[in-house]
């Protein structure tokens, strides 16, 4: 019943059917997937650039990072799925009208310390917890 | 255009993407400020140098957070005896070991008041906490003041500086203070003083309007009350990286979700 139907916008070969080919097409599958697989992706907030170095002490930005990418059938190439990602993915392929496939999204994410003035000139060293994309994954 | 915050070249080839409207780049502002817990863009009145003792204390405070993502300890206890104990200490390191937030407050104190002869070389400080972000609540805080030699005026001197909270003012009196602490000093002394004033403090946090400053006074080993410059301690007309400040240590105690704009 996974194998069933096909959505037509879904042209890459990572359908079930085709992966179950052979190897070449296995292959095939792996090449693309490296392109579009669930990764971190960089992305720096400039806070020079937001203009906002008058009160911002330190530090300039941060490599904030966000997730972007396929999280497609089948997971043993996301080594950071979870479990559940794969059983929501087995339930997407038998119902992928309604069932959506796992979100590629953080699976490690770190602190920042942010130094600023406050409106009185008084100074704040804050951190903030879960500001950086250490590591993503599909959930 | 090269002010947006998705700076293309961070970006993917392949990231189809574009500069952001003048409306979107304000808003994508308001969503990072939402971030950091900001209803507003601060605006520091920064007239008396960007950087005096209070920021500079700070940095120092940032500088050893930023160089580890390591958490215990002795590895904050390393790093400050290791690199710059110019102004934090180890003392300080532990606290923000333990906190979540850390603020300094510069004196607001801009001239000095006419005392009684009593005490007319007595010096007061205040610090506005109004700021303070809600849910914070202060688990240590100190008062800083620096100290010089002297040993030009007074050779072999020793002095007691008295720190006091101002309790209550009265306009035809003296203001009702409270000992806070004492400690003698050598003339020949060099460096910051610090007070744990953590009670105060959490005091003035509950009940801002008895927020009424500290006082400081200096007596001589013969008894003698003394201006505190003499004895070498830094006032508002010191160099700017030894002026006196307060500096808390917060950790959060409530759960802070945002809320929708």
């Amino acid at each position: 019943s996974v194998g069933r139907r096909r959505q037509p916008n879904r042209n890459r070969s990572n359908s079930p059917q085709e992966a179950s080919k052979g190897s070449t097409h296995t292959a095939d599958y792996n090449s693309s997937d490296q392109k579009t697989a669930c990764r971190k992706h960089e992305l720096y907030v400039s806070f020079r650039e937001l203009g906002w170095q008058d009160w911002i002490i330190a530090p300039e930005g941060y490599a904030a990072n966000y997730c972007d990418g396929e999280c497609s059938f089948p997971l043993n190439a996301h080594m950071n799925a979870t479990n559940h990602a794969i059983v929501q993915t087995l339930v997407h392929l038998m119902n992928p009208e309604n069932v959506p496939k796992p979100c590629c999204a953080p699976t490690k994410l770190h602190a920042i310390s942010v130094l600023y003035y406050d409106d009185n000139s008084n100074v704040i060293l804050k951190k903030y917890k879960n500001m950086v994309v250490r590591a993503c994954g599909c959930h | 255009g090269s002010s947006s915050v998705l700076d293309g070249s961070e970006l993917q080839p392949n990231f189809m993407h574009r500069r952001l409207r003048t409306q979107e780049k304000r808003e994508m502002q308001k969503e990072i400020l939402s971030i950091l817990g900001l209803n507003h863009r601060p605006r520091p009145h920064l007239n008396s140098g960007k950087y005096n003792s209070a920021p500079l204390f700070m940095l120092d405070l940032y500088n050893s957070m930023s160089t580890e993502e390591k958490s215990d300890v002795d590895q904050y206890r390393s790093l400050f005896t290791t690199t710059r104990p110019a102004l934090a200490s180890l003392h300080d390191a532990e606290f923000l070991h333990d906190s979540d937030m850390v603020m300094s407050f510069v004196n607001s104190v801009e001239n000095d008041r006419e005392l009684s002869p009593q005490r007319r070389h007595h010096k007061e400080f205040k610090f506005n906490l109004s700021q303070i972000p809600e849910g914070e609540a202060i688990t240590a805080a100190e008062f800083r003041i620096y100290k010089e030699c002297v040993t030009r005026t007074f050779r072999n001197e020793t002095f007691l500086l008295s720190v006091f909270q101002v309790v209550w003012e009265h306009p035809d009196r003296d203001a009702d203070l409270f000992l806070l602490d004492t400690r003698r000093l050598w003339a020949a002394e060099e460096g910051w003083l610090e007070f744990d004033i953590t009670a105060t403090s959490n005091f003035w946090v509950m009940s801002p309007h008895h927020n009424l400053g500290l006082q400081i006074s200096v007596e001589t080993s013969s008894g003698w009350n003394i201006n505190p410059k003499e004895a070498g301690l830094v006032g508002r007309d010191g160099a700017l990286e030894k002026q006196p400040f307060m500096v808390a240590f917060f950790k959060v105690s409530e759960v802070r979700t945002r809320t929708a704009r």
